[in-house]
């Protein structure tokens, strides 16, 4: 039946900022999201919600619009519908922004009364969404969402507001979100979430922009129609039979005639592999057979014999009429801004990784490490993929916000990075303290685990069951089953049984990176960080070299 | 390796070169554990008796003996028994762990690592003109899922579910000769993590022609098992 949570998308460390909110105080997201759903102040369109702080804020905004910013032990909700640009059924729930009529005249606001007084408006339909100027559909109209124009002739006009691919798919299925899950032969599907009978690398925690939902046949990686793995041992995969939608495929606006990042959008007539073959016609089957036919990539305009990047490839290419070439990548001309760009890159590469450590708060370290604390890897900072921010090189010029590279620019603990996991916003980077650095090690010894009872914590101190009580700023700790002056259902030694909450220790159960906390006995102060000193280095663990590796090449 | 760079010296202190009786290198292996090594068995055709092989741990240059420099004689060689390209070597002392020489952690049974996931691949084998040769090499790039591996584009059903491919699509960074046996390491938290063995491919840094490495969590049992019997 799902979660209440399905009808969100969540994101790790981030926060945003809205006029229109309301705090409550909730155990977990599940009810966060149950005050969301019952928020009759403002639309809500998304919540926050704090583990420790057991605060929920809901929110009027998301972050189409609203200012997103970074926030330890935060985690942002957002309602999937409020984010949607597509339509299901009649669309009577669209909650989009366009604003055009499918001729291209501007809508009316709902709320004007020119050039046309409206039947709808904000006030008779206050749950139809009828915000701006945005289509939409409160008449149930069953030619979808529409709006009144702003030219006084045309009294209102539909809009072209694509289906979402629920119940159909379009193209080669890549964005199909509905849940078949039996192959065109019958049998049925793997969850994407289980490794048995077929183990593999689909992991749905790796690829949370491919909708890995249950065992739902998906289309992640470029095929020519969605599928998924067997429940049948002998049968690793197959093709799933998705219906393909009525209504055309979204646009994606013009073709480009030059390489544009990996020339997906490359719709030019060059025919010629790099070293000079003639394509084949991507319509024949000769000399080389395949599966990359008009038919199967019908929105990829595989025309003629045309140079394409049809299946996510790095860049656009063809079959070959030489029957001893299969395949070969074509020469595009790179379209100029491209050109600007790698220019940039590959001379930021030339500098060397002079630093592993930082000092003080790492503001001003200027090492290339791009690694954060668990292993992802940074997000440039002059992209806004997968995460949109405002800590752009223009904005912090003395930050050198170069590649993607670990850094300080606002003043926080540590250096940091946007991470390439479009679930987790940020996190703190891989590096360490000058001061910390281990110091050598010349014994033999046996491999340290992270346990025990000693007071020191090795790593964040998950581990950690030592007996200090009193956080860093000297307030006293109060007992995780105690619920004076703090009351808090979140962290209890019956929902972590094996975080060792015992007493009023200090612990760490959700594994903050600051290491261990506790609710404090100061009704002013709900939570604050212990200070517990490290314990020393372990004097081998697998895996771990003293020395820092180059990891080369670096992208 | 083809493509790459020259690693900082003794930044992959769990590599080992596997030299013959005259400490010619031909083939790596990764330090698992003090005593033990793992390898590809199609680097132990040449002989079948332990004495035939020298292991060298702590090693940056593969012709110079710095002071790191640890020999190791083979004690046994174990092939795995249905005869997939992984094989462990039992040292005839244990390495001493210091700064230069540490294991390289193992991964848990039958975990299969994820499509996006960046690993690297290092040793001293041939660079086809690509520099730093001598030197221990390394080079990162990104498992790519055996689906996609099996294509008729790229390896063409060649790839069983007991090894993984790694490589860039456009190739121009592998691992080629000389490296088998080697690790395949990928970061997960502050660790590396051994989930290959340097094993084949079809020429070296081939466009869509990836490496391929045997699956180490697909013999953990074996590895765990033949370790303690032995």
């Amino acid at each position: 039946q799902g979660n209440l949570l399905d009808n969100y998308i969540k994101t790790e460390g981030a926060w945003i900022l809205s006029h229109n909110k309301h705090i409550y105080k909730t155990n977990n997201p599940e009810e966060c999201a149950e005050k969301c759903e019952a928020e009759t102040k403002f639309t809500c369109r998304s919540f926050t919600f704090t583990s420790k702080d057991q605060q929920c804020t809901t929110l009027a905004e998301n972050t189409k619009k609203a200012l997103v910013l970074r926030r330890t032990n935060a985690v942002l909700f957002e309602k999937r519908m409020y984010l949607l640009e597509c339509r299901r059924g009649k669309g009577e729930d669209y909650r989009g922004t366009e604003s055009k009529t499918r001729n291209g005249v501007s809508c009316q606001k709902w709320a004007d009364t020119e050039p046309h007084v409206p039947r709808f408006t904000p006030d008779s339909n206050p749950n139809d969404g009828l915000e701006e100027n945005y289509c939409r559909n409160p008449d149930k109209d069953v030619y979808g969402p529409w709006c009144y124009t702003t030219d006084p002739k045309k009294r209102f006009d539909f809009c072209n507001i694509p289906e979402c691919e629920e119940e159909c798919m379009h193209c080669s299925g890549e964005k199909y979100q509905g849940n078949i899950s039996r192959t065109e032969s019958g049998l049925e599907c793997q969850p994407w979430d289980a490794q048995k009978p077929h183990s593999h690398g689909y992991i749905p925690a790796n690829l949370p922009d491919k909708d890995l939902k249950m065992n739902y046949c998906r289309n992640p990686d470029g095929e020519p129609r969605p599928w998924c793995f067997t429940t049948d041992p002998s049968k690793r995969w197959e093709f799933c039979n998705i219906p393909r939608c009525a209504t055309p495929p979204p646009t994606t606006g013009q073709g480009l005639q030059c390489l544009a990042g990996n020339g997906d959008n490359y719709r030019g007539k060059i025919a010629i592999t790099e070293s000079g073959k003639t394509c084949q016609n991507w319509a024949s089957q000769f000399p080389h057979k395949h599966a990359r036919t008009p038919e199967n990539y019908p929105c990829k305009a595989l025309d003629e014999n045309y140079c394409r990047n049809p299946d996510g490839e790095s860049r656009p290419w063809c079959y070959t009429t030489s029957k001893d070439v299969r395949w070969e990548y074509c020469s595009i001309p790179s379209c100029e801004e491209t050109k600007v760009e790698i220019t940039a890159e590959a001379v930021d590469e030339q500098v060397p990784n002079t630093e592993d450590c930082y000092q003080g708060n790492g503001a001003t370290y200027r090492g290339t490490t791009s690694l954060t604390v668990s292993g992802k890897r940074c997000q440039a900072w002059r992209s806004m993929s997968p995460h949109s921010h405002k800590k752009t090189p223009a904005a912090f010029p003395n930050a050198d916000l170069r590649l993607n590279y670990c850094r300080n620019p606002d003043g926080d603990r540590a250096p940091w990075c946007y991470t390439t996991d479009p679930s987790v916003r940020w996190e703190f980077c891989h590096l360490k303290k000058c001061g910390d650095l281990q110091t050598v090690v010349q014994k033999p010894v046996q491999t340290t685990t992270e346990s025990g009872t000693a007071d020191c914590i090795l790593g964040k101190g998950k581990d950690y069951r030592g007996t200090t009580a009193k956080t860093g700023s000297g307030k006293t700790c109060q007992a995780w089953s105690s619920q004076t002056p703090h009351t808090h259902d979140f962290f209890t030694p019956l929902t972590h049984p094996h975080a060792g909450l015992e007493q009023n220790y200090c612990r760490n159960p959700d594994g903050d990176i600051n290491g261990p906390w506790c609710y404090t006995t100061d009704p002013r102060k709900a939570w604050d960080y212990c200070e517990i000193p490290k314990c020393p280095p372990p004097q081998y663990e697998c895996g771990k070299a003293k020395r820092k590796q180059k990891m080369c090449p670096q992208r | 390796i083809v493509g790459g760079c020259v690693s900082n010296p003794h930044s992959w202190p769990w590599q080992i070169s596997l030299r013959t009786s005259f400490e010619q290198h031909f083939c790596g292996g990764t330090l698992i554990a003090p005593q033990w090594v793992l390898t590809a068995t199609h680097c132990l055709e040449r002989s079948q008796r332990p004495s035939s092989y020298k292991v060298f741990l702590g090693l940056h240059h593969e012709a110079k003996k710095d002071p790191s420099l640890q020999i190791r004689d083979v004690e046994a060689l174990f092939k795995e028994p249905d005869g997939a390209d992984i094989a462990l070597l039992k040292l005839s002392s244990p390495a001493l762990i210091n700064d230069y020489v540490i294991p390289a952690c193992l991964p848990k049974a039958h975990t299969v690592v994820g499509g996006k996931i960046e690993c690297y691949v290092t040793g001293w084998g041939e660079t086809q003109g690509t520099g730093g040769e001598g030197k221990l090499k390394e080079t990162g790039f990104p498992v790519i899922e055996n689906k996609i591996c099996n294509r008729p584009e790229f390896l063409h059903n060649k790839v069983k579910s007991t090894e993984l491919c790694a490589g860039n699509i456009d190739g121009g960074t592998d691992s080629c000769q000389g490296d088998s046996g080697g690790p395949l390491v990928c970061p997960e938290h502050d660790k590396f993590i051994q989930h290959g063995v340097t094993s084949w491919g079809l020429g070296c840094a081939q466009p869509r022609k990836p490496g391929v490495y045997v699956r180490v969590s697909s013999y953990i049992s074996w590895i765990e098992r033949t370790i303690a019997n032995n």
